[in-house]
């Protein structure tokens, strides 16, 4: 039984993971969320 | 990756920064309590070590590969961010883990789609070969919280990432915990082994026949016992474990009475708590009389008490019914102790009492639960964009709240559970406390769960997300706040037993599971799903956490991406509340108030808690080990003297030592000692030997060469 619908504030956006979080903010990180570093050796 | 230099000490430091919202940091702390529970990992306070992880709020969620040795190492739990599996998946990147699909030998269990890869966002879908990075022999996990979904980084709306099987299509990239093979590989990576959980103490289902080590004590004259039985007569037919699917398995424990008023206990083996309160979970069956009882005791031991003093914990009366309910006792034991189970029947002798799938954590247990029978049904007969509603449950804190469950998703999202959090408020305003409480609600953390009901809590991978009551946070285009008094800016509803309460404004997610990953795993068990739910209060987590007292923090460095946090100085906050543990247990009673939906019960069992014995506190008690951090899996204790000391660990042929266990030793290295000291004497005695023998020689040769006549 549907209930009557108040206010409801979407914490996530929609937004379903964190690599729609990172793109949506415009973040082009090293497979999404790893912080690239110069030690490793490589790069993207 | 491989290399040990990239391996964390299993106690890691973690400082929580300042411009981290507050909600996320009790994530975090969730997140912590997780892998305590499941892994060796444990996570302290920065306290001045050399490398620790700066947890910060960037412009997103990131973080490194491992320990790099920098000093501050930054992790980012930015805005939306701030969700269990997101923190749980960067920190195992922190502690030195790739995504799942970057494994050398992916390509045997995916297939990348590069076409339909945005452009210029190939790099994401790198692999490595098992010189740079081993999966340390656990098989390619396609539930990992490590792996991409299906869509990531996709240009159309074909996906990326095909599974090879296909029954994992909908689910990779699950949004939940850590999967068993995430824990697994964490526990061979930092070899857990030699020690096991932080708080983790027992697990039963009852499906082997040494029942997990229990013992039984029944009085001569009693006929009662527990028995490990796959059906009882009067019910149930089937145990909770694998209720019915698996032929000559599936076992609980029951109890039955041929006399009325008969009793008979059921004890744990020996446990050893760390940390001073637990939480004890089991699911019970009552088929007898609803005057039938299940008492919870410990017997606790001192250090020449070999007896043990029984303590009693909490009386619970199951309800009649033909499902098994969730229950959840919370203890607070700092000794050695057993867990006791005394059933008691009730007039009738028919039938009796049931329990299966137990839990013992040290850890807070869930305030309340809202069961939903038939929850395959509610999904499919509940159309998109409606909401059923839970009962009003009262917070150990005084506030009343309730949960919105969108069970076939919201028009924007209809392949999504949604679910958001309100704050309610009676229409009479006699709620109790309601004149103590603070309007707007300030820093209330509101959690809810949906829980995998796999039998060992060490193997869900349940779904979470909380909101936390920012007090300032205002109602859009108004003046007034979002978490104000309901009564001011919810609106008037009514209950399904016809009570008239205010719902406040919700707070949550369009995103919190999707029907596929929820019709997945055990979300949902002979039909049912459990929600579970606390609130708890963070407003100790406002002030910055307090910086070592004699240590500044070392720059940052290694890191290419902008955004740190502010540059803090090195004042000593006076300020405490940094400590490892969530708050909140309680052993309180929701009171259901009322229910929308006619198809939604509340599962929560009547229970009594004695008058004195109780700790009915809803804060976890003082536990003296907290000032004492025993590494190595060395187990804090009290001493005679009530002072806190450390039990190290200990194997057959290696132990620990040291106040804080932070030696290693073995009979190896006696050996070792024993030889080199033997070869040492030996040379030495050899050289003294030598140069006796040679002073001989020289002699007697002097006295060979001497003229005879000075001989006489």
């Amino acid at each position: 039984q549907a209930a009557p619908r108040g206010i409801e504030h979407d914490v996530d956006g929609g937004k379903q993971d964190l690599f729609d979080i990172n793109e949506d903010a415009g973040l082009d990180l090293f497979e999404g969320d790893i912080l690239f570093d110069e030690k490793l050796g490589r790069n993207s | 990756i491989i290399g040990e230099e990239y391996r964390w000490p299993r106690m890691v430091p973690y400082y929580l920064e300042d411009d981290l919202e507050i909600n996320a940091k009790g994530v975090i702390l969730k997140a912590f309590e997780q892998y305590r529970l499941k892994t060796c990992i444990d996570f302290k306070p920065w306290s001045g070590e050399q490398n620790y992880i700066s947890v910060f709020k960037g412009n997103g969620c990131f973080s490194s590969i491992g320990n790099r040795r920098v000093g501050k190492q930054t992790l980012s739990i930015g805005s939306g961010c701030d969700r269990l599996a997101t923190v749980e998946h960067e920190f195992l990147h922190a502690l030195g883990f790739w995504h799942e699909q970057s494994r050398s030998d992916r390509d045997d269990y995916v297939y990348i789609d590069w076409d339909q890869i945005t452009e210029g966002k190939e790099h994401n879908f790198n692999k490595y070969n098992d010189s740079v990075s081993s999966f340390l022999n656990v098989p390619y996990d396609y539930g990992s919280v490590m792996h991409y979904s299906q869509k990531a980084f996709q240009s159309g709306s074909e996906p990326t990432i095909i599974t090879r099987i296909p029954d994992f299509k909908e689910t990779i990239g699950q949004r939940m915990e850590m999967s068993q093979s995430d824990v697994r590989k964490l526990h061979t990576l930092y070899h857990c082994n030699k020690g096991g959980s932080s708080t983790f103490l027992d697990s039963c289902d009852f499906e082997t026949e040494n029942i997990c080590g229990m013992i039984q004590v029944s009085g001569e004259e009693s006929r009662a016992s527990w028995q490990r039985v796959s059906s009882a007569p009067g019910g149930p037919d089937t145990d909770y474990t694998q209720t019915g699917r698996c032929a000559g398995g599936g076992y609980f424990m029951h109890f039955s009475a041929v006399e009325p008023e008969s009793s008979s206990q059921l004890e744990s083996r020996f446990l050893y708590p760390k940390r001073g309160f637990q939480c004890l979970q089991f699911f019970i069956y009552n088929s007898g009389d609803s005057s039938d009882r299940l008492r919870i005791w410990t017997r606790e031991f001192d250090l020449h008490d070999s007896n043990g003093t029984l303590r009693f914990i909490q009386e619970i009366y199951a309800p009649l019914s033909d499902a098994w309910h969730i229950q959840h006792v919370s203890l607070n034991t700092s000794k050695k102790f057993r867990v006791l189970f005394e059933a008691v029947a009730g007039k009738r002798t028919l039938g009796g009492l049931s329990i299966d799938d137990l839990n013992l954590w040290e850890g807070s247990c869930p305030e309340h639960v809202w069961r939903i029978r038939g929850f395959s049904g509610v999904m499919e007969n509940t159309s998109v964009d409606s909401a059923i509603y839970s009962p009003r449950f009262t917070s150990s804190l005084g506030y009343s709240f309730q949960v919105s469950l969108y069970p076939n998703g919201t028009g924007s999202n209809p392949d999504e559970l949604a679910t958001f959090l309100h704050l309610t408020s009676s229409d009479d305003g006699d709620d109790e406390n309601d004149d103590g409480l603070v309007w707007p609600a300030q820093w209330k953390q509101m959690s809810v769960t949906m829980m995998d009901q796999n039998p060992d809590i060490r193997q869900r991978m349940s779904n979470q997300r909380s909101v936390t009551t920012d007090p300032n946070m205002k109602l859009d285009g108004s003046e007034g706040f979002f978490w104000d008094d309901p009564r001011k800016v919810g609106e008037l509803v009514t209950g399904e037993d016809g009570s008239r309460y205010y719902r406040g404004p919700g707070a949550g997610t369009k995103v919190f599971l999707s029907r596929p990953r929820a019709l997945s795993r055990n979300f949902i068990k002979n039909g049912d799903s459990l929600f579970l739910l606390s609130m708890d209060d963070l407003s100790h987590l406002v002030a910055p956490q307090p910086l070592p007292s004699s240590t500044v923090p070392p720059p940052q460095t290694g890191s290419t991406v902008t955004g740190s946090p502010e540059n803090r100085t090195t004042t000593v906050s006076s300020t405490s509340g940094f400590t490892n543990a969530t708050t909140s247990t309680t052993t309180a009673i929701p009171a259901s108030s009322s229910s929308s939906v006619t198809s939604i019960t509340n599962s929560t069992l009547t229970t009594i808690p004695p008058s004195s014995s109780v700790s009915s506190s809803t804060e976890p008690p003082t536990d003296p080990c907290v000032s004492l951090q025993c590494e190595n899996d060395g187990v804090c204790v009290l001493d005679e003297a009530n002072l806190p000391v450390c039990r190290c660990a200990a194997g057959s042929d290696w132990w620990f030592y040291g106040e804080r266990c932070e030696f290693r030793s073995s009979t190896h290295n006696l050996i070792v000692i024993a030889v080199i000291s033997g070869v040492c004497v030996f040379v030495v005695m050899l050289m003294a030997s030598g140069v006796t023998t040679y002073l001989c020689v020289r002699r007697q040769k002097r006295r060979a060469t001497l003229p005879a006549d000075w001989l006489f």
